[in-house]
């Protein structure tokens, strides 16, 4: 199904908020499909879901669970 | 595991600034002192409670707004608490959240405080899904403990608790047992006391009770007296009853119309509990090894508790005396020995049982002389403990180690530490 906008930027709101996505310094927010593929499999692999690279339910429901405020440090190219 | 700093010093003083409103104040700050515990149960670190001023870490609840804090919260559900790493020391709690303490409801507040005090100590998250540092909450556990993770991770930081730092902290340590402001009562005299509980406890030791004091009761002689709530935190004096289950490895107090579950000098999670299915103000309590049950005695009657199954007390309480023979209706204490026997306490007086639950020829006889000896300068046979010794009326502590000297289980809190201090003392 596809994603609604809402649904996409919450997800990508949250890759954010937790270090999945680096918010880049010289160029607007908007982040090639490259980038938020390569979050969301960082995100799955920490999870332990399958790694997809697609925002499917068990990700999205995953990203709703109650967690700690601080960043995670696994998607290794924004640990960097 | 992942490191994101430390702080340059092991003994760290921390502030509970306010708490949440879903929990009582009681467990709430029992929650987050248990908190502190893990992480010095494992590194050589120690934290001591302020209750104004300054403090390292500082414990505080806010919701969407907060003066001293840009992070705010978002609400039940999502974030529920952050940290600041070292050497910050802030950590917040989102009020918002139904903080819940021994229950799957809710969300547990012991456990995500010991994850922010892990960031507050230097620890980030962890890719292990089930370590304490783990990003998303994984529930409530009723025996929860840290994961190697996490233990490897605050060790990498603050090196291995030894002994040796034991030692040291032992000088350095306040433990940490928030100071109780209430002034305890008099000293009691164990020599003229009504004792209000006795109590054959872990590791085989003796424990007699008397107003806010409790004391261990030796073959050579009585440990100091020490106040209840300095072993036992969080459990108040003149108690009606003490029981250790060795089957189970819990100890019950009896007050009221409240029951206290302790394991060893810890308090199990969702107590005290309302005594509601016996009657409060119990006189006394023992654990009979012979049929793994726990009696509970009032007046001239008492009752028999299955501690691990559901028990049936419609035809309870029955006649103290149908069961035990001889002995008097009200006692102040009883308790089943190592020797075997059954033993009651009333006013200066008390009676031992064989294995038939009869009282033995010869009895009663005087608690202050044959127990806690207390007898004049001139040598007399304890008839109890069956050696000739010529004691004083003062609490004389000998140095030789009992038989039973106690091994309290490796994970040394700071509570644990005072309890060292007493049994090695008492030994």
């Amino acid at each position: 199904r596809a994603l609604g906008p809402a649904e996409e930027k919450a997800a990508v709101d949250y890759l954010l908020q937790y270090g999945y996505l680096q918010k880049p310094l010289e160029v607007p927010d908007d982040f090639s499909p490259e980038d938020i593929m390569e979050a969301l499999r960082a995100f799955q692999e920490a999870s332990e879901l399958p790694v997809s690279g697609q925002l499917d339910e068990a990700t999205k429901a995953r990203m709703r669970q109650p967690r700690c405020g601080l960043e995670d440090p696994f998607n290794q190219k924004t640990l960097k | 595991y992942l490191l994101l700093g430390r702080w340059r010093k092991k003994h760290l003083t921390f502030r509970i600034l306010n708490l949440p409103s879903s929990i009582s104040s009681y467990k709430a700050r029992a929650a987050l002192l248990q908190a502190f515990r893990y992480w010095s149960n494992v590194a050589p670190l120690t934290f001591r409670e302020v209750q104004a001023g300054w403090a390292d870490i500082r414990l505080s609840f806010h919701g969407r707004q907060s003066p001293t804090c840009s992070n705010t919260f978002d609400g039940p559900g999502k974030v529920l608490a952050h940290a600041d790493i070292p050497e910050l020391g802030s950590v917040h709690f989102d009020e918002d959240e139904f903080w819940t303490e021994g229950t799957y409801r809710g969300v547990n507040l012991r456990i995500i405080a010991a994850h922010e005090l892990g960031h507050a100590l230097g620890l980030g998250h962890s890719r292990y899904t089930q370590a304490l540092m783990a990003p998303v909450y994984a529930g409530y556990r009723p025996y929860f403990k840290l994961h190697p993770d996490d233990v490897a991770g605050i060790q990498a930081l603050y090196g291995k608790k030894t002994p040796e730092t034991e030692d040291e902290e032992e000088e350095m340590e306040v433990p940490i047992v928030s100071p109780v402001p209430i002034e305890p009562g008099p000293m009691p005299n164990p020599c003229s006391s009504e004792l209000d509980a006795m109590m054959l406890g872990p590791h085989g030791k003796t424990y007699a009770f008397k107003g806010d004091y409790v004391w261990t009761v030796t073959n050579t002689g009585l440990g100091p007296l020490f106040r209840i709530s300095a072993l036992w935190e969080g459990l108040p004096g003149n108690l009606d009853a003490a029981v250790y289950s060795p089957r189970t490895q819990w100890i019950h107090f009896f007050k009221g119309n409240k029951v206290w579950r302790y394991i060893n000098f810890r308090m199990a999670p969702g107590f005290p509990k309302k005594l509601n299915r016996v009657e409060p103000n119990l006189d006394a309590a023992l654990y009979w090894p012979l049929n793994q049950k726990v009696f509970l005695f009032k007046g001239s009657g008492y009752w028999q508790w299955d501690e691990l199954a559901q028990t049936d007390f419609s035809r309870y309480p029955k006649p103290i005396k149908e069961l035990f023979t001889g002995v008097p209706d009200q006692p102040s204490a009883a308790m089943s020995w190592r020797d075997g026997r059954v033993y009651f306490f009333k006013g200066k007086e008390y009676w031992r049982l064989n294995r038939q639950l009869r009282v033995e020829k010869g009895y009663p006889q005087n608690i202050a002389r044959n127990w806690m000896h207390c007898r004049p300068q001139t040598p007399v046979t304890n008839p109890s403990f069956g050696a000739t010794t010529s004691s004083t009326t003062d609490t004389t502590l000998e140095s030789t180690p009992s038989a039973m000297a106690p091994t309290l289980n490796q994970e040394h809190s700071p509570t644990d530490s005072i309890v060292d201090t007493i049994l090695s003392a008492t030994d």
